[in-house]
């Protein structure tokens, strides 16, 4: 559901993920 | 280094198949600065530069798993979409890049999606993802996802397979 997506995507874990994602790419 | 960066996002989607289902379906809300998918002071540029490479990792695990997981292989149509969406995002547009990127930031920012300087990887690998997506799109009926979409939402996906956006836009030159 778009709520249960929403929720997966803002976990605190995910963010720290994301960030090294970019941080590799720059 | 950005390799071991992407082979660390696929590990983390094995564990988490609900992270996993919200990339497939909804991998838009990274873009978005309210659904708080990625930090809200991230500009729009590097949105999509994390959107490409995560739609690129989502569908590389999948494609991996896929003999083994049937669920997998049924989200992999949706994959295929997403991932030539975003990374063939920034060649769509007539003046040049995205409306909402800083001026002459089209070149800096392809040129880091899978790393520095790895703007002939990007291209390189937009176009696998056309030729993927275009495979799905030729037997659609074969495949759940797609088999129930309406005509002109296929012709609209044919249609974005081979030119830009817009009305009388010319061809889609990756």
């Amino acid at each position: 559901s778009p709520d249960a997506d929403r929720a997966a995507l803002t976990a605190p874990d995910w963010h720290a993920m994301v960030a090294c994602v970019a941080e590799e790419q720059e | 280094e950005f390799d071991q960066a992407a082979t660390r996002l696929a590990d983390y989607l094995h564990t988490r198949p609900g992270l996993l289902r919200a990339l497939v379906h909804s991998p838009h809300l990274l873009l978005d600065p309210q659904s708080d998918a990625l930090p809200g002071h991230w500009p729009p540029a590097r949105r999509w530069r994390v959107l490409a490479a995560c739609a690129d990792t989502v569908w590389a695990y999948l494609e991996r798993t896929a003999p083994t997981h049937s669920h997998h292989r049924r989200l992999l149509p949706l994959a295929a979409r997403s991932r030539f969406l975003a990374l063939s995002y920034p060649f769509r547009f007539r003046a040049g890049s995205p409306p909402d990127w800083g001026k002459d930031e089209l070149t800096r920012q392809t040129e880091l999606v899978f790393g520095r300087n790895s703007g002939a990887e990007l291209v390189r690998r937009a176009n696998e993802a056309r030729q993927a997506w275009a495979a799905y799109l030729d037997t659609y009926q074969s495949h759940p996802v797609l088999a129930e979409a309406a005509s002109h939402d296929l012709e609209e996906e044919v249609a974005a397979l081979a030119f830009r956006a817009g009305p009388r836009s010319g061809p889609l030159v990756l």
